[in-house]
């Protein structure tokens, strides 16, 4: 019989799966799906790697970025370093819905989320502030920076650029397997 | 991350992530997750595929479009995401990324870059051949 329909996702983020299939259950559209499923994510904060309060930027920022992509019509929407919003799949979906762009970023992302009518609200937690201190503690590491000084290998910033240009080299480049996209 | 696919039994595929990036990344850094063809993709004629792990490499291979072109192919999904794995492996060897891929008749598989700290994938599925979501794991090549 057919393996269809299907839901696939990274990770063992079960709830997630169970969302998208009941949405489907229920009469939803994949898109649908793919938001619900995205959403229950976010609010779980799954892994610590989607949603509010993980993964703080450099300054102890939470910020977002999701996207969702209909196949039928290749109609996209996607923000990018969404700040201050909490369902970040949701204002993807509203520009996918909205707009003929296709990706909006930073401060003008949330701008068009609260015209969309989603809330401004803080995305840090104790526990991102925590993770935040504990990595300025240890002298910012790791970090993203290169042909900077001072040496971003070994103190924070602020940074300035240095006069030698050391060739970017992907050969090398490792990632942290608990701090990642 | 969570990336997700989505096949419905009449055909139509959707495609979609949500993140919160890299720990302790620049202020203002985005990175594959909201990119079309490389946090995930989706086409009718085709199937659909999203990727996981290290952004700023997954940004220069555009993972999950290629592995919808290979199922476009005629590849499985398990070899369509082996192919872009491999592919990036060439450029950067120890790059930390997934890829789960999916066909239009509901095949599905998913690939990912072998590490001593990362030696295989685990990712969720569900369809009406089970009566309930199923974690999957994949040995990572």
């Amino acid at each position: 019989s057919s393996r269809l329909p299907l839901v696939l996702n990274t990770w063992p983020f079960k709830n997630a799966t169970e969302a998208a299939w009941r949405t489907l259950l229920s009469g939803g559209s994949v898109l649908d799906a793919v938001e619900s499923g995205c959403a229950m994510c976010e609010a779980e904060q799954c892994d610590g790697t989607v949603g509010f309060g993980g993964s703080p930027d450099e300054l102890g920022e939470t910020t977002l970025d999701a996207m969702i992509m209909d196949g039928t019509t290749m109609a996209v929407g996607a923000v990018g370093d969404l700040r201050r919003i909490k369902n970040a799949i949701g204002v993807a979906r509203k520009v996918l819905e909205h707009t003929t762009h296709t990706l909006l970023v930073g401060e003008s992302a949330t701008k068009f989320a609260e015209s969309m009518g989603f809330t401004n609200e803080d995305l840090s937690t104790r526990s991102s502030r925590a993770i935040h201190s504990d990595w300025l503690a240890r002298k910012c590491q790791p970090n993203y920076w290169r042909n900077v000084v001072p040496d971003p290998t070994k103190h924070c910033g602020p940074y300035k650029p240095s006069d030698v240009l050391e060739p970017s080299n992907l050969t090398y480049r490792e990632t942290d397997v608990h701090g990642h996209d | 991350t969570i990336g997700m696919v989505v096949i419905h039994k009449m055909g139509r595929t959707a495609a979609g992530t949500s993140t919160n990036g890299l720990k302790f990344k620049i202020h203002g850094r985005i990175g594959d997750s909201p990119v079309p063809g490389a946090g995930a993709y989706a086409d009718d004629t085709a199937g659909a595929a999203a990727a996981t792990g290290d952004g700023d490499t997954l940004l220069r291979f555009l993972p999950s479009y290629q592995a919808v072109e290979y199922m476009r192919g005629g590849d499985e999904p398990s070899v369509a995401c082996q192919k872009v794995i491999s592919r990036i492996q060439k450029y950067s060897p120890k790059f930390f990324g997934a890829v789960i891929c999916a066909n239009v008749i509901g095949s599905y598989g998913a690939a990912c870059n072998k590490l001593p700290t990362f030696t295989q994938f685990s990712f969720m599925v569900y369809n009406s051949l089970k009566n309930q979501s199923t974690e999957e794991k994949v040995d990572c090549i």
